[in-house]
């Protein structure tokens, strides 16, 4: 469902080239629990940068759900990352005008097709379990900063998960949780990549996660140096 | 160095009323390195925010280095934070107009009796000395936007120990490192700790840092279910 084939991207400081990443090359089939795991600063949350369409490689081809992402107008990216996937970022992104309930609808409420400005039915039942699953039952009227850090988060994997997208990216999901809260998210997502053939694509420091992968992509310095399926 | 006396914080959401903690009771011994765990939104940033002077009890003491700092004065506070203080803060909070060189130096020019603009010498050795530990040696013109998650982190963590302040505390320092940079972060604090006698307060989730901790407080929902010291 994903492949990207030698793909590079530099940031530019003034004259300086940082190359994040210098030549990466993978596949991800349809329904993959995958880490991509490596040291801090190795590129892992660049590669999920350019998977989600929020950056574009230097070189190299990005191919999502068979779309050559590269060149494509503004106004398609926007859709593909709309109807196709849920991202969980590093550092949460969350509305800090909306409260926990707002800020998990509001994907639902941009997606393509959607008419309506209230979220209703079959979908607001999807949101109270998935408020209930993240354990933020009682909260929803918290805004952002009214939240514990872990709880931001939280909020940040239900938001992901709302939409029910096809591919979900999730930039250390748990960095913030504790064993026991990381552990009841990840049972989450691995009961929604069996019962939706949801495919995951984890960036983590978190053994728990890296153990529960089936196939894992070592990075080190922008490069790949491990890939590694565990069927 | 550090007291808290049946502590207690209330959060307001309209009429709501949040106990994020019910009465809280521990000391802290100068020099010690002490890790406080329990799960997600169980009170521990709540805690450091106390320790630190950001905030205030809904009741309870708080005495830091022999200062009870409930009803002090602003002024006063902001001083005990300057000159005593040293805080890694969960979300970072790093400026984001400086470099991480300017973003390290800040607090240097805040300390009280700083009469220059400028950190020279012996102070301008020590940053170098602590941006080479955290493994950010070549990315000192870096602003925040232009850094990993963990590379910001280990801003943030350089900046809390630039002043060299009697009591450091961090909120989940190594939450964004992978394990073996958050091995040489907590070596580095554990080396200041010996050196200096430096008080180290971790609120934290990676058993690494507990492992080697000598005193851990253990909370559950806003109380102190345990409380261990290990010499
Ligand atoms: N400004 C606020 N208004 C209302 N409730 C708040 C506010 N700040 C924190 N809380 C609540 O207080 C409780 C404790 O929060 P705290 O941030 O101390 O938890 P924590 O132990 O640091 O959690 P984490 O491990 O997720 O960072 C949480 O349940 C949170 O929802
Ligand atoms: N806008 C930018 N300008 C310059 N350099 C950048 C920029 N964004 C990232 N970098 C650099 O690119 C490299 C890869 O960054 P990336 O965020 O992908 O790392 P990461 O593996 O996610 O790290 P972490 O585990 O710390 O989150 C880092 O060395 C970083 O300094
Ligand atoms: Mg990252
Ligand atoms: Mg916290």
């Amino acid at each position: 469902i994903i492949k990207l084939e030698d793909v590079k991207k530099n940031y530019y400081l003034g004259k300086t080239e940082v190359p994040a990443l210098r030549g990466v090359n993978f596949e991800i089939d349809k329904g993959d629990f995958i880490s991509i795991v490596g040291p801090s600063g190795s590129g892992k949350s660049t590669i999920l940068n350019l998977l989600g369409c929020i950056d574009v490689p230097t070189a190299g081809t990005v191919i999502i759900d068979g779309t050559v992402t590269n060149d494509l107008p503004e106004k398609q990216l926007t859709a593909i990352r709309r109807n196709t996937i849920g991202f969980i970022f590093q550092s949460f992104n969350l509305l800090p005008t909306l409260n926990v309930v707002e800020n998990i609808e509001f994907p639902m409420l941009l997606k393509q097709g959607n008419k309506s400005l209230r979220v209703k039915g079959e979908s607001k039942e999807f949101i109270d379990f998935l408020i209930e699953e993240v354990g933020l039952k009682g909260r929803e009227k918290h805004k952002p900063n009214e939240l514990s850090g872990g709880q931001r988060q939280r909020v940040a994997i239900a938001r992901a998960l709302s939409t029910k997208p096809r591919i979900v990216l999730a930039d250390e999901p748990t960095a913030n949780l504790d064993s026991k809260t990381g552990e009841e998210i990840i049972d989450l997502m691995k009961k929604i990549n069996r019962d939706l053939d949801t495919t995951f694509i984890f960036s983590t420091h978190d053994q728990t996660i890296v153990d529960i992968a089936d196939h894992i992509i070592r990075l080190k310095d922008g490069e790949v140096v491990e890939n590694r399926k565990i069927n």
